[in-house]
C-alpha cells in the first residue's frame, strides 16, 4: 500500500491510498485504504494523515482521522502519530502497522507499532529543505 | 506614569522577545512547505508528486500523480495489478483520494479489471456526488470514464497463487469453519459452535503483505 500526504505552498492539504490489499483474502474484503479518516485523511485547517499496516485492524480505529484532530488540537505531528499508534496497540498489541502525520505548517512524523521482525519504518519525504526526496526511518514504539 | 511606561515597555520587550523565538521557528516552518510524505521508501511514487507540485499542478494532481506511480511501478508487490491474489487468485484494488479543502473525497474498493484505481477515484470526486463505488460496479463506472478493462492478472500473481493452493491455502483467513482452515483449503462451511479467541493479527501480515 501506499498512503500520500501532500500540503501545498499555501497550506492546502491533499491525501490518498493506494493498495491491492492482503494476499489470499476472501474475495469481497476491502481494508482500510478506501476509508476516509482510516487509510488516510486530510483537513486544510488542520493536516493530513496516512495509515499503512493490517487494515482489518487498522480500519476500526480510524486512526488517520484521529491523528489529524490530534493535530488540530495543536499536538506535534509525530506525537500526534504516537498516540494513535499507542492507542490500538491497547487493544492489539501484536498489530502490523504504522502511519505517517504532516501538519499545515509543514512539520512531519511518523510512528509504527514494534512487533517482531518490524522494528523500524520508512517513509519518504520531499520538501524544499531536501534536495530531493528523502528516505526517514523511525523506530518502532 | 513612569512605572506605567516601564511597564508598558516590558511589555513590548516581552513581545519582541517572543517574537525573537517564534520567527526562526516559523521561517523555517514556512520553508518547508510545500512537503510531499509517503509510507514507505516509494522513491519514485514521491518524486512524481514532488515534479506535479514542481510543474504548478495541484495538490490533488500530485497525490493522483504519485499514488498513479506506485501503481505502474506495483510498488513492492502491494500497490497496483500483479499483487496480492484473492483466494480465487484475482487481483481486486483499493484506493481513496481526499480534498482537505472541500473535505470531497473518492474512492473505490474491490475493483477488478482496472489498473489505474486512484484514477478512478478522483474521477468519483470529479463526476459523481457519490464517495465510495464497489466491485464490478466500480470497473463499470471506470470503463465509462474511459479507463482500459483488463486483466489484472501477471505471472507473478499466478504463482503466488499456485504456490498457496499448493501449501493447502495456508494462511488463510477464515476461523469457525469446517474443514479445519488452518489445515485445508474450502470450500467451507461454518461450524455449528463459534468459538472466540484473542485475533493473532501478526502472525500474516508483514512488510510485503498490508494496507
Amino acid at each position: 500500500t501506499i498512503g500520500m500526504v501532500v500540503i501545498g505552498a499555501s497550506g492546502t492539504v491533499a491525501s490518498g491510498t493506494s493498495t491491492n490489499g492482503a494476499i489470499h483474502k476472501l474475495p469481497g474484503r476491502v481494508g482500510d485504504s478506501p476509508i476516509a479518516g482510516a487509510g488516510s485523511y486530510a483537513d486544510s485547517t488542520a493536516g493530513g494523515a496516512a495509515a499503512t499496516g493490517d487494515g482489518d485492524i487498522m480500519m476500526r480505529f480510524l486512526p488517520s482521522y484521529q491523528a489529524v484532530e490530534y493535530m488540530r488540537m495543536g499536538t506535534d505531528p509525530t506525537l500526534a502519530c504516537q498516540k494513535v499508534i499507542s492507542r490500538i496497540q491497547k487493544y492489539a498489541p501484536k498489530f502490523f502497522g504504522a502511519i505517517i502525520c504532516a501538519n499545515t505548517t509543514g512539520s512531519y512524523g511518523a510512528a509504527c507499532n514494534k512487533i517482531p521482525g518490524f522494528t523500524q519504518f520508512h517513509f519518504m519525504v520531499s520538501n524544499p529543505l531536501l534536495s530531493r526526496p528523502t528516505e526517514q526511518v523511525v523506530d518502532c514504539i | 506614569m513612569a512605572a506605567g511606561r516601564g511597564g508598558d515597555w516590558q511589555g513590548v520587550t516581552v513581545v519582541l522577545l517572543f517574537l525573537g523565538v517564534l520567527t526562526p521557528a516559523g521561517a523555517a516552518s514556512a520553508a518547508a512547505l510545500p512537503v510531499v510524505i509517503n509510507t514507505w521508501a516509494f522513491r519514485t511514487a514521491a518524486d512524481t508528486a514532488w515534479r506535479v507540485l514542481e510543474s504548478g499542478g495541484s495538490e490533488l494532481d500530485a497525490v493522483e500523480r504519485g499514488c498513479g506511480q506506485c501503481e505502474i511501478d506495483q510498488c513492492d508487490g502491494s500497490v497496483g495489478y500483479g499483487g496480492s491474489p484473492d483466494e480465487s487468485g484475482e487481483t481486486t484494488l483499493d484506493a481513496m483520494i481526499m480534498d482537505g479543502n472541500t473535505m470531497e473525497v473518492g474512492a473505490v474498493a474491490d475493483l477488478r479489471r482496472v489498473k489505474n484505481a486512484i484514477g478512478v477515484a478522483r474521477k468519483v470526486i470529479e463526476y459523481t456526488k457519490h464517495t465510495l463505488l464497489v466491485g464490478e460496479s466500480a470497473s463499470l463506472f471506470a470503463v465509462k470514464m474511459g479507463f482500459p478493462y483488463e486483466d489484472l492478472t501477471t505471472q507473478k500473481s499466478l504463482s503466488l497463487y499456485s504456490e498457496w493452493l499448493n501449501q493447502s491455502c495456508q494462511p488463510n483467513y477464515w476461523k469457525n469453519v469446517v474443514p479445519d482452515s488452518s489445515k485445508s483449503c474450502g470450500p467451507y462451511k461454518r461450524r455449528e459452535e463459534v468459538t472466540y479467541k484473542e485475533e493473532q493479527t501478526s502472525s500474516q501480515r508483514n512488510i510485503h503483505n498490508h494496507d
